[in-house]
């Protein structure tokens, strides 16, 4: 059957915005049940700490700007706490 | 600064390269390397000595994707490198994503300001919402030659391990504010119906019938252009921007740079003495662009790209009501503006006067 356009990029969207907020604002997500209403509230508080933090318009919600700054190369800063 | 406040105890570190990139020449990842530490060393009481071999306190390597420390790598692009912090056995380590291509220059990424901003995690510091700091997690480039510690990241290190032992303290650029009452800028040009302001490593991307006004790094469009611009003009007509710094000058067709080596300014005609250059504006209608020099001016025929003879003349003469050291000057419609300090005076070439003055940072609704 024909996919509906735009619904790739979407998810790959999404996976991007997980994977970004687990590496950087410590959000935890149980791989279970990820896209279950319950988890929509951590994302969303994730996502407004993110956009504060580079001066984007707090809106909680991944739009251009944001999906922009999160494709940006960059580095990460493991925390040791995690290894000892 | 990271939670925890985690520090180094002794201010005397070690540091090793484990392991080298095939893209770059040893030689080049050693100097990059020791350039990274020297950032830090500077302004601070730290010291880096190298060692060859066993375990020093900070170890450099570059790793592919899963590397045991449970924090894998991505590929190309994407996270380019990480750093733990102080501590024993891996922290203070630096690991290097070696799926990028890491350079000394500007293609690729820089290696000596990707380890310049892990080593400040390295030694204890976390990242920084200013956009300009070393600190900032996304990348940047930035002439590494060019390069100074901004003062944000120098105050953090200076919180974590105190001043210097240097008698005169080191001091860094600082990211300028788009709405503070004190701008002042180095040149100002239109673009194609954009206005650009420029400012030491800086620029602001304004359009006169949008709200939004956008601060970029120079780097970040024209990685050879320098910083510090002085003046600036468009040649609508050529559909060019001439950018002047020092006796130099360079030439963007549309937005790209049309050489990567620049011109000189007494190319275009001017005598030897004159060093730089503080402002510049192309008329539109005569096709005639003004050079502005101390208290002087030039007029220079686009068309005959000779400079017209006569000059330069005194300022006032011409301009009345504007004085001498001009940072900036452009024509928008029928007025041209001049930015002197903080002010900005819309002069009206018809009536020969000032009509109106304003704050320099007018044109960004603050």
């Amino acid at each position: 059957l024909p996919v509906a356009p735009g619904t790739e990029d979407e998810d790959k969207n999404i996976q991007l915005v997980e994977n970004y907020l687990q590496h950087f604002y410590k959000l935890e997500t149980d791989k279970q049940s990820r896209f279950k209403s319950k988890n929509i509230e951590p994302l969303t508080e994730k996502l407004k700490e993110m956009q504060a933090f580079f001066g984007l318009k707090v809106t909680g919600k991944p739009d251009v700007d944001t999906l922009e700054v999160m494709k940006k190369p960059r580095c990460g800063v493991p925390d040791i706490g995690q290894y000892v | 600064l990271l939670d925890g406040n985690p520090k180094w105890e002794r201010k005397d570190l070690t540091y090793r390269i484990v392991n080298y990139t095939p893209d770059m020449n040893p030689a080049d990842v050693d100097k990059a390397i020791q350039k990274a530490f020297k950032v830090w060393s500077d302004v601070s009481p730290l010291t880096f000595k190298r060692i060859y071999d066993g375990n020093a306190d900070i170890m450099m390597s570059f790793e592919t994707g899963d590397h045991r420390d449970n924090s894998p790598f991505d590929g190309p692009d994407g996270f380019l490198a990480h750093a733990f912090q102080p501590g024993n056995g891996i922290g203070g380590d630096v690991h290097f994503d070696e799926a990028e291509y890491w350079t000394r220059g500007s293609n690729g990424y820089n290696l000596f300001l990707v380890a310049a901003h892990e080593l400040g995690h390295a030694l204890g510091l976390s990242h920084s919402t200013d956009p300009g700091a070393l600190m900032y997690p996304t990348y940047s480039y930035t002439e590494p030659n060019e390069f100074r510690l901004p003062q944000d990241d120098i105050n953090g290190i200076q919180t974590v391990y105190g001043h210097s032992d240097n008698p005169v303290q080191p001091t860094g650029p600082t990211t300028p504010v788009t709405c503070d009452p004190k701008l002042t800028f180095d040149a100002v040009a239109t673009m194609r119906g954009e206005l650009l302001f420029f400012k030491g490593r800086y620029f602001w991307r304004k359009h006169p019938q949008m709200t939004e006004v956008e601060l970029n790094f120079i780097s970040l469009f024209w990685p050879n252009l320098p910083s510090g611009i002085q003046a600036a003009y468009e040649n609508v007509e050529r559909d060019q921007v001439f950018l002047f710094k020092e006796n130099k000058y360079w030439v963007l067709s549309g937005y790209d740079l049309v050489y990567n080596h620049p011109k000189s300014i007494y190319d275009l005609g001017f005598p030897k003495n004159v060093k730089r250059i503080n402002a510049a504006f192309n008329d539109e209608n005569s096709g005639k662009t003004y050079f502005f020099v101390g208290g002087k001016y030039w007029r220079y025929d686009e068309k005959r790209q000779a400079m017209d003879q006569g000059y330069p003349k005194n300022i006032m003469n011409e301009f009345r009501g504007i004085s001498k050291n001009i940072d900036a000057a452009f024509q928008n419609g029928r007025y041209i503006y001049f930015f002197i300090g903080t002010r900005q005076f819309q002069f009206d070439p018809n009536v020969k006067r000032v009509v109106r003055v304003m704050k320099s940072n007018s044109w960004f609704n603050c």
